[in-house]
């Protein structure tokens, strides 16, 4: 899907996670979300055709290559320590709610 | 590497974790042995050239396929939450003191 297709799922979409099929960290984002009831987006980049391209736009664009990659709002969060961290400081559903995830 | 090599490693090695380099689940485990000062082999199985032979190996051996694929004293651990688990109820350190990790 390359950059210019992330960004525009980014920005028409509440929450997008930019993902891994076999990655536990990206496992642990996911259902945190489901529990809290926000709905998402999980774009696989090990199962996308131009997945690795994805991933080096995303850390061209963001800063950063890791995953997993979430995106709340249109707004860069991080990836799976600063998503629970946000939610450890109960920030994480007000910005789910802004953004219209619920 | 493939599964007798592995065998061998296991019996003659106090701890191992069969890995992968970019996984933060096998990171943590590492960190976990690191900070408490046991030795520990770490084999990647994205790095070594028959890694999936390897992991299908494991996968028969042990029930398990997932990385990270932690043995201690030649005994099979199981993985980032087992371990993490058996720290927390303070039966990991006497395993790592019993394996000769110290
Ligand atoms: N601290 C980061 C760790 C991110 C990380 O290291 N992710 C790994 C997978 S667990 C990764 O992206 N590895 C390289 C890759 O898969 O391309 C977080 O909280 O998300
Ligand atoms: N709950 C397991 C999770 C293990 C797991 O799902 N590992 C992933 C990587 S994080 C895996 O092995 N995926 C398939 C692969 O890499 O071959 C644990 O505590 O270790
Ligand atoms: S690949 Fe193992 S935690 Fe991401």
């Amino acid at each position: 899907m390359a950059l210019p297709k992330a960004k525009e799922i980014v920005d028409s979409t509440p929450v997008v996670i930019f993902s891994k099929t076999y990655c536990s960290y990206c496992s642990t984002v996911k259902k945190l979300l489901t529990e809290l009831g926000a709905s998402f987006k999980a774009i696989e980049l090990n199962v996308e055709d131009d997945g690795d391209e994805t991933q080096s736009g995303l850390a061209e664009w963001t800063g950063q290559r890791s995953v997993p990659n979430v995106f709340i709002g249109g707004k860069h969060i991080g990836g799976c320590d600063a998503t629970t961290a946000l939610h450890g400081a109960g920030k994480l559903v007000p910005l789910l709610t802004e953004a219209g995830a619920f």
